[in-house]
Formats: structure tokens, C-alpha cells, sequence
């Protein structure tokens, strides 16, 4: 019997083989559409895959979207699934969708740290940071989402291998991220980077290493009020928006900060659900709920870059 | 496997940058293995610290000798993660 992408529970949690296989259904079922690439290994020599939504053309301009990067976030990879399955669905029927993969290309990585995501699943559920070992500690893993070579190093992250918010060795350390690094730089076309975590409800942007406001301060700020007010509208759930400097705190070595830097001008930061009740444990019947109102506020950033060409 | 029994989650709310210091410095204190969810920063934005049930004891005689605002968002984190396993094994059957 062919599985079919739309026999897969989207209300439930799951593994990393059973989401891997999960996509490779969604190709099958969107030849047309969807295509699947391997950006590179994680430390433990996982594959690190790319849903690609393309109806064709070469070196397209494209959006970039990564879930999990920290992997204890259940709820965003989880709402990465979702929308994968919502964006290959809606092509041909949603205008906006429509529009939007007729002109641009939309890439999402899943899973974007596979090593921690699996280590929540066999070990310790509340594991953030990638698997890597560090010399002269006992201690495992980098903060991926302080890597990034944007104030490397700075407030809210930490030398300290044991932390959280460790920084690991050098910029890029991390497999994970040196992946993405690569791929958006050799892509060349890139207009958009979104970064799904959880949470604390909350829309995000450059800066996070600085309170310094950035160039495209008010549009980036007009754009987020905007999706949140869109995202409140389904569910009413309130979130709060602005720089990651202002908004919550400091935090050097981010990945939107390094993608902003870069050239990319729409580079966010979701914070899905919930406000702290179940934090990194939000239910699974809260999924659904959360993918749907997260799907407003990223069509309304997803079409704000396709009608703002730069 | 790591359990989780007896570790608490707790939100804490400051009133002033003193209190976010107080938080920071109890941020520091390595002994006692504590998980900051959300890092102490402005006053106005909550703390959530996930705390293992050897340290529960002290960090909240702590906050309350400080006269710091704390509820109990998570009584016991095995508790929701034995739920949320149970949930993943229900949809897989």
C-alpha cells in the first residue's frame, strides 16, 4: 500500500525517522512541487535535509525557513511539518501561496539540529544545544543559535561549555549551522530567513547582538506588527514583537543578526507558543492550533517579501 | 535516561532591576544546576527556571528571603513528560 502524505498524524508528536520519512512522502505526493536536499551531516552523522518548494527556474529568489534549530522546541518542529504539508496543499488553490511559489523559491529545513532532536527523544526531553564534543570538558554541545558569526561571542552567550548558551570554539563550529552558512551563501538569492522557536510568543528581528536599531528598523517593525495582529486574529493569541535586543535581551551570535548581515533584509524570529504554562512541554493537542496561527503571520511575511523586491 | 522527578518550573516575576540582578546572580551559581528557560533580562519580562528537586528548597528560600514573586508553573516535570510520551505512544497505536 503507497503511503500518502496526508495519512500522517499532524496532531501528535513524532521522531526524527518517522518525520524523515514523513517528507519523503510529501515528495512522492508533490513530484511537481517539492523536492528534498541534503545540506550537509549533523556531528553524529545524521543527514541534514531541505524541503524545497520550487515550480521551477534556476537560482529563484528564495525564503529560508528553519524549526528546531534548538531541539527541545517540540512545538516548532512539529509546526514545521504543518506548514510543509499547508504549502505544498495550498499551491494551486490559495492565491497567495499561488503568487508566491510562481516567482520565488521557499526552502525549510525541519529538523534543524537532528542530533538534539533525537537525544530529546532517548535521553534527556529538555535538551537544547547540538552533540558536539568540546575540548577540555566533559561537558556536550554548542548553542546553535549563538554560532553565528554576528557579534560572536557577546552578551547573552556564554564561554562556558557546560551553559546553555555556550558559543562554541569559533563562529560556524557547529555543523548544523556551517550547513546552513554554506547553503545560503551559495544560494546567492536568498531574500528571507525565518527562524522558528519556542517559546513566549513572540516576533522577532535584527538585532539581537546590539540595541543599536538596524536600517530597516520601522519596515521590519511595521511587517511585525502587522503578522502578529493577523496571528492574533485566528486564536487571539497575543504575541509581543520588535528587536531581540529590546524585546527580550541581548544575544550575541544569532541567526537572523548573521543573515541580516549578510544582505538578507527580512530575517525574523518566531517564538511560537505557549507564555511558560507548559514551556518546552506544550501539548500535542496545542499543535494544530499553534501551526494554524502561525501560518497567518508567516504568509504575511513571506507575501511582504514578494512585493518588496530588492 | 535522564528522569526529571521531583524538578519544578518556576516563573518568576521581578519588579526592578535590582530583583534582575538578584536573578542574574543566582544565574551564576553553578551548584545548583539550574535551567534558565527564559533569562532573567528587564523587569518587566517573566523568569522561567527550570529547577532540579535537590535545589528546589534553596532557590525558593532565596526568592522569598529576597522578596521575590514566584509561582509554580510545573510541579513536576516527569509527571507532563510520562504524559507526553503516553500521548506520542497513543497516536503511533
Amino acid at each position: 500500500v503507497k503511503r500518502s502524505s496526508r495519512a500522517f498524524d499532524f496532531s501528535s508528536y513524532h521522531t526524527l525517522d518517522e518525520i524523515y520519512s514523513w517528507m519523503d512522502t510529501l515528495v512522492e505526493d508533490h513530484p511537481g512541487l517539492v523536492s528534498k536536499i541534503r545540506i550537509g551531516q549533523s556531528y553524529e552523522g545524521r543527514d541534514l535535509l531541505v524541503l524545497k518548494f520550487s515550480t521551477g527556474g534556476s537560482a529563484r529568489p528564495a525564503i529560508w525557513v528553519d524549526t528546531g534549530i534548538h531541539s527541545r522546541e517540540w512545538i516548532s518542529q512539529a509546526t514545521g511539518v504543518w506548514t510543509a504539508n499547508k504549502i505544498a496543499e495550498e499551491y494551486g488553490r490559495d492565491p497567495s501561496v499561488t503568487a508566491l511559489l510562481d516567482n520565488m523559491d521557499v526552502f525549510l529545513e525541519i529538523i534543524a539540529n537532528p542530533d538534539g532532536f533525537v537525544f530529546t527523544h532517548s535521553s534527556d526531553r529538555m535538551w537544547r544545544k547540538t552533540r558536539s564534543p568540546n575540548t577540555g570538558s566533559t561537558c556536550l554541545g554548542v548553542d546553535p543559535n549563538r554560532n553565528w558569526d554576528a557579534g560572536f561571542g557577546g552578551d547573552g552567550s556564554s564561554g562556558d561549555p557546560c551553559s546553555d548558551i555556550y558559543h562554541g570554539p569559533f563562529p560556524h563550529s557547529e555543523r548544523e549551522v556551517k550547513a546552513i552558512v554554506d547553503f545560503i551563501r551559495g544560494h546567492g538569492n536568498v531574500k528571507s530567513v525565518i527562524s522558528i522557536h519556542s517559546y513566549s510568543q513572540m516576533l522577532l528581528f535584527p538585532y539581537g547582538y546590539t540595541s543599536v536599531p538596524s536600517p530597516d528598523y520601522q519596515e521590519m517593525n511595521e511587517l511585525a506588527k502587522k503578522a502578529v495582529s493577523d496571528l492574533a486574529a485566528v486564536y487571539g493569541t497575543k504575541y509581543t514583537f520588535g528587536s531581540i535586543a529590546d524585546t527580550i535581551y541581548t544575544a550575541a551570535g544569532t541567526t537572523v543578526d548573521w543573515a541580516y548581515d549578510q544582505g538578507v533584509k527580512y530575517s525574523f524570529t518566531l517564538e511560537l507558543r505557549d507564555t511558560g504554562r507548559h514551556g518546552f512541554l506544550l501539548p500535542s493537542s496545542q499543535i494544530l492550533p499553534t501551526a494554524t496561527e502561525t501560518w497567518q503571520a508567516l504568509l504575511d511575511i513571506m507575501v511582504h517579501v514578494l512585493e518588496h523586491p530588492y | 535516561l535522564e528522569t526529571f522527578v521531583g524538578h519544578q518550573v518556576l516563573r518568576i516575576k521581578t519588579r526592578n532591576e535590582e530583583e534582575v540582578r538578584q536573578l542574574q546572580l543566582l544565574e551564576s551559581l553553578e551548584h545548583l544546576e539550574l535551567d534558565f528557560w527564559i533569562s532573567p533580562s528587564a523587569p518587566a519580562l517573566p523568569v522561567d527556571v527550570r529547577i532540579p528537586a535537590a535545589s528546589v528548597q534553596s532557590v525558593k528560600a532565596f526568592l522569598e528571603s529576597q522578596g521575590i514573586e514566584y509561582s509554580v508553573l510545573i510541579e513536576d516535570l516527569q509527571k507532563l513528560l510520562d504524559e507526553e510520551k503516553e500521548a506520542m505512544a497513543r497516536s503511533r497505536r
